[in-house]
């Protein structure tokens, strides 16, 4: 499974 | 996206309105701290410099376009227009954001999850935005005259950070390897940074009295 990122967040 | 993570969106929204109210319809900036201001419009320029570069979604994209646009527009406003310049509180607000944003960048270039151009801006930016509201603390406590929309603005950027940390518990239970300590930390820390206004604020809407910080 894939690192779920941080990055989608504001 | 989950509810707490919306709630936290909207509130950061509601709060950036509130601001642009203020300085469009009463044209005035009073006791509101051009530093933070200028702390907030260069965490978002350094955390979304990849909107061109990496989609999520047209909500993403949207949001990210208006706090780019109203943060650069507020400190346009209290910079340059004519009417509203003059109402700054020049003469107290004179916290030097630029000792926030060395220790900053250092730390992002000491700790972050890759050693890449981008990622080390946005950690940059998740370290400043923790520290950029205590230009605008200082001043509250320096002017202690805080007027109900300057109050607002501030008791809602608290509450976008303690939804957001509500978002990150619920994802950290509901999506595998969600784990981001950088974000967690520098995000616990802004919220405490806000714990001493909340406290003041809930005396004032409790007792039904203005907004005074204590000296």
């Amino acid at each position: 499974v894939t690192k779920q990122s941080s990055h989608d967040e504001l | 996206m989950n509810i707490f993570r919306l709630a936290g969106d909207m509130t950061h929204l509601a709060s950036v309105l509130v601001l642009l109210l203020k300085i469009h319809t009463i044209k005035s900036c009073a006791g509101v701290s051009l530093k933070t201001q200028e702390l907030y419009a260069i965490v978002f320029a350094t955390r979304y410099l990849d909107i061109l570069t990496s989609f999520v979604s047209i909500y993403n994209t949207l949001m990210k376009l208006i706090f780019l646009g109203s943060s650069f527009s507020i400190v346009w406003y209290m910079k340059y227009h004519k009417t509203v310049r003059r109402t700054y509180d020049r003469d107290q607000d004179t916290f030097r954001h630029w000792f926030l944003m060395l220790p900053c960048l250092l730390l992002a270039l000491l700790i972050h999850e890759k050693f890449t151009f981008f990622e080390v801006l946005w950690t940059f930016s998740l370290y400043l935005e923790a520290v950029a509201i205590l230009p605008q603390l200082v001043l509250l406590q320096r002017t202690r005259n805080i007027d109900n929309l300057t109050g607002q603005y501030i008791f809602l950027l608290g509450g976008y950070r303690g939804f957001y940390i509500l978002n990150w518990i619920y994802r950290y239970f509901t999506e595998p390897h969600y784990v981001h300590w950088i974000t967690w930390i520098a995000g616990l820390v802004q919220t405490l940074l806000y714990a001493d206004f909340f406290y003041y604020y809930f005396l004032s809407w409790k007792n039904n009295k203005k907004l005074q910080l204590p000296a």
